[in-house]
């Protein structure tokens, strides 16, 4: 894992991301103040003008942003549904979506404009191919757009196109279960809890647990919130620094484990917080800041 | 690789009906598919 | 940084150039990925060789140092390597030894275990995607028909790797398969090593299937079980497998461990066939002569 690029190039702390995001922004703004600064110099503007424009014309702030970004990525997510992808296909069109603007601004690309992008590379990445005057037809887009900022978004993702989602790893997951847990889980109810962690894991891929936290980690987060006390019983047999013999009384364990539980259980918890707070972005946020946005990016409009 | 591995495949203890149906299907026999290689990779991805 | 100083090849959708990383003064390989003539945007082969390339660093597969973008064109920066398999077996004033083929076979199983325990199928393995490098090294290379093993459920394609290193699963158009297929293709390699001419050279797909099954045999449903369900299975001429006399006839040069290697790679069923650790661990090579130092190899 240390060796794929998803680890060197798409893993930050929470202050990098940080940090990340309000480079991009900053970057973003200085261009638009910029610009508004010149089009108030090449323009004599009247005084309630100039006032619309400083009230109304005013660049985005970095969470502004994030409300965008939220916003667009969910849509990527419904559209990508309902082109029927294959779920790994729907999380690689997010996770696309999402590093593009990582690395740029919604004031520089409005982010409307990559919504197909991200989904038709997703799909050429993941050999899923589909041409795109078809993808156009589906997607109610057309050719143009959707091959506009193909550069640009490969670009951006540092040409980095193989993801690891959390996907796999539930499958691991469900076997090894079977595996440390024989015999004391019933598998029914172990298939309810795949079906379900499934669904929660594209969930998960939409908040920034993708760059906080690796995909077993991810997983084993959701499985968390699906049934904590069955996760916490596999984890305990299968990563404790001790084992119970026969006659209950507790031994070390003679392999050491290259894993320590406790650590794993608070990174595993921490995931499972940054997963449940996923804020949803209303439509009408997401229109008044599109707006705003808007109205930098074309001062004579307003 | 260098550590050991933090899992190991027990074929007879997995029930996953998913694979079961799929690997007594004639066009998956005759191509070679093998569970044991579908448990390797997700284990593996699990435990990266 | 880097200068394109001299064209070296064209394909359908890229062209290569020599140049210089100019910080460093290294020799590099500039692959221009052609953008115009692929309607659908970005070539899927280039996708493929960037999206794998940039998940594998190992000694014995193709280094990408670095991408650009320049005049709307794709730039992979590749480590430069002179030569590959094809130009050394066709040169015959090149002689080279059991020890020498079993050092390129070595390196060649790495950089596929490497490929397979990443998950990832080469899909197009023969001698001239097996490029040399100025010390001799073997590199994997040429991405552009990989793909990452799909899941379970998934169909593939059997339209690939170059004819004559198909393995036969792909011959009947199997759509289930493994990396499998890659370990036959090296079989292959392995046979044409030792001959210096290709061992299985079908003229088109219907005779790849008569040339490779009258050379090893026609498989049955008892050592291959279910191998009689494929559509074109039932129009073939039944062949029976070459006897071991027959094969040590067939390559005379080679060790008894030698046949044993490259029947474990030729093994019809892919279930049965050899993995690249089986092949890394077989006693092939660790037998005498040990294999040459990649840098005394002619």
């Amino acid at each position: 894992y240390r060796h794929s690029s998803q680890y060197r190039f798409w893993s930050f702390s929470k202050e990098h991301l940080r940090e990340k995001r309000d480079m991009t922004n900053k970057l973003a703004v200085e261009t638009i103040e910029k610009d508004l600064f010149d089009f108030k110099a090449l323009n004599d503007l009247t005084p309630e003008e100039l006032n619309a424009l400083d009230t109304k014309a005013v660049p985005l702030t970095t969470e502004e942003e994030l409300k965008l970004i939220d916003f667009y990525a969910k849509k990527v997510q419904v559209i990508s549904q309902h082109l029927n992808l294959p779920t790994e296909i729907i999380a690689t069109s997010i996770s696309f979506f999402r590093k593009f603007f990582l690395e740029n601004s919604v004031m520089q690309f409005d982010p409307k404009n990559l919504v197909h992008t991200t989904v038709f590379l997703a799909c050429k990445a993941e050999n899923y191919f589909i041409s795109v005057d078809s993808f156009a037809k589906k997607a109610k887009s057309t050719r143009e757009s959707i091959l506009k900022y193909e550069f640009k978004l490969l670009e951006s993702l540092k040409f980095t196109l193989l993801i690891h989602h959390p996907y796999k790893p539930l499958h691991g997951f469900f076997l090894d279960i079977q595996n440390i847990l024989h015999g004391k889980v019933d598998l029914n109810y172990m298939g309810q809890i795949y079906d379900r962690t499934k669904k929660k894991i594209t969930q998960a891929l939409l908040t920034d647990a993708v760059y906080l936290y690796t995909p077993p980690q991810i997983t084993l987060a959701v499985l968390l919130i699906e049934d904590e006390p069955l996760i916490t019983k596999y984890l305990e047999l299968k990563f404790a620094d001790n084992d119970n013999d026969d006659n209950g009384n507790e031994v070390k364990r003679k392999k050491k484990n290259s894993i320590d539980l406790t650590v794993l259980l608070s990174v595993i918890k921490e995931c499972k917080d940054v997963i449940e707070n996923l804020q949803t972005v209303s439509t009408e946020d997401a229109r008044k800041i599109a707006a705003k946005n808007y109205f930098c990016q074309n001062p004579k409009a307003l | 690789d260098i550590e050991p591995r933090r899992f190991t495949i027990e074929e007879e203890l997995y029930d996953d009906p998913f694979l079961k149906d799929l690997q007594n299907k004639k066009e998956f026999i005759a191509s070679g598919f093998r569970t044991d290689y579908v448990y390797e990779r997700v284990l593996t991805e699990a435990f990266m | 940084e880097y200068t394109k100083e001299k064209k070296v090849g064209e394909g359908t959708y890229a062209v290569v150039y020599l140049g210089t990383k100019q910080s460093t003064g290294r020799q590099i390989a500039v692959k221009e990925i052609k953008t115009s003539e692929f309607k659908d945007g970005l070539d899927m082969s280039a996708i493929r060789e960037v999206k794998y390339l940039q998940e594998m660093q190992h000694d014995n597969v193709i280094e990408l140092i670095d991408i650009f973008m320049a005049y709307d064109n794709l730039n992979l920066v590749l480590e430069f390597l002179p030569t590959d398999l094809e130009v050394i077996i066709k040169d015959k004033s090149i002689l080279f030894t059991p020890a020498d083929i079993k050092s390129w076979m070595l390196m060649t199983l790495r950089g596929v275990h490497h490929c397979h325990r990443n998950f990832i199928l080469h899909r197009d393995l023969k001698p001239n995607n097996l490029l040399v490098s100025p010390d001799g090294i073997i590199k994997v290379a040429d991405f552009g028909l990989a793909r990452a093993i799909p899941a379970p459920h998934e169909n593939l394609t059997s339209n690939v790797v170059t004819r004559w290193y198909r393995a036969p699963e792909l011959l009947f158009g199997a759509r289930h398969y493994t990396s499998a297929i890659d370990i036959w293709s090296v079989g292959v390699i392995f046979a044409e090593l030792m001959l210096r001419i290709p061992y299985l050279p079908g003229q088109n797909d219907v005779d790849q299937m008569e040339v490779t099954f009258r050379a090893l045999g026609t498989p049955t449903d008892k050592d291959w079980p279910e191998v009689s369900s494929f559509n074109s299975y039932n129009k073939l001429q039944i062949y029976p497998p070459p006897s071991t006399f027959e094969l040590r006839k067939r390559f005379i040069a080679a060790s008894e461990n030698a046949l044993k290697f490259m029947s474990g790679m030729l093994t019809m069923n892919p279930v049965k066939r050899w993995s690249a650790i089986e092949c890394l661990e077989s006693e092939y090579f660790q037998e005498m002569p040990p294999p040459t130092n990649p840098s005394e190899i002619p």
